[in-house]
């Protein structure tokens, strides 16, 4: 464990407390794409299979349980709370992603480490995660302004893997043999989709104005 | 994943 992977393991933390703050104190979920929350739990569910099969520290179980029970409590919340369901953006969340969990899903039958089972649903998973923002910033373009803690949500959510670069970069330079291709390059691809939300968001703190996308 | 076919990030 290195600084970055662990500024980057708390900021992610940080993002979903964020979130269910955001659900909890406001009793709603308007703003928050259902469909990237779907995704995410279906990245957690498929990422973490050796959850039971290989042990790696306290800290590892623990925080893939928090991972997969919070995105599955979110995602109930937005489909099955009798409060929180009723402000789902709903016309907004129409974001066509089986296309994103099919073609994950092919890539990682073509590019994994190894081909079992575990390996192609990791690869699956890595793939799956750096699109799955994509619904979430739709609809923050559709739903023009955003509320803070929203921004803040989607601003932690992006950030957490830039941490992570930093931690690939750091582990490939002090560790010898250390490779991470899959993750690495998807990585990459995963922070470059929130440019222009990070451009914007740092627009809105520097002017101190309400957060707006451009539709 | 790393040389024990672990993988030992979230």
């Amino acid at each position: 464990m290195n600084i970055f992977r662990l500024a980057g393991d708390m900021t992610h933390l940080l993002s979903i407390l964020v979130l269910l703050l955001k659900i909890y104190a406001t009793k709603s979920c308007s703003g928050i794409s259902r469909k990237t929350q779907e995704l995410y739990a279906i990245v957690f569910m498929a990422r973490y299979l050796d959850l039971f099969t290989d042990f790696i520290s306290v800290y590892n179980t623990f925080m893939k349980l928090i991972f997969i029970a919070s995105s599955l409590a979110i995602v109930w919340c937005m489909r099955f709370h009798p409060v929180v369901r009723r402000s789902y953006d709903r016309e907004l969340d129409t974001f066509r992603y089986f296309f994103l969990v099919g073609a994950s899903f092919a890539l990682a039958l073509v590019w994994h480490d190894k081909f079992t089972l575990q390996e192609v649903f990791w690869a699956f998973s890595i793939y799956l995660e750096a699109v799955a923002i994509l619904p979430q910033l739709v609809l923050l373009q559709r739903s023009g302004n955003v509320d803070n803690l929203t921004g803040q949500y989607v601003f932690f959510l992006g950030a957490y893997r830039a941490f992570y670069i930093l931690n690939w970069i750091y582990r490939y330079m002090t560790e010898p043999r250390f490779t991470r291709w899959i993750a690495g390059i998807s990585g990459v691809v995963q922070t470059a989709l929130y440019a222009d939300f990070f451009y914007y968001y740092f627009i809105s703190w520097k002017n101190n104005s309400k957060l707006k996308l451009p539709a | 994943t790393d040389d024990t076919g672990l993988h030992d990030e979230l």
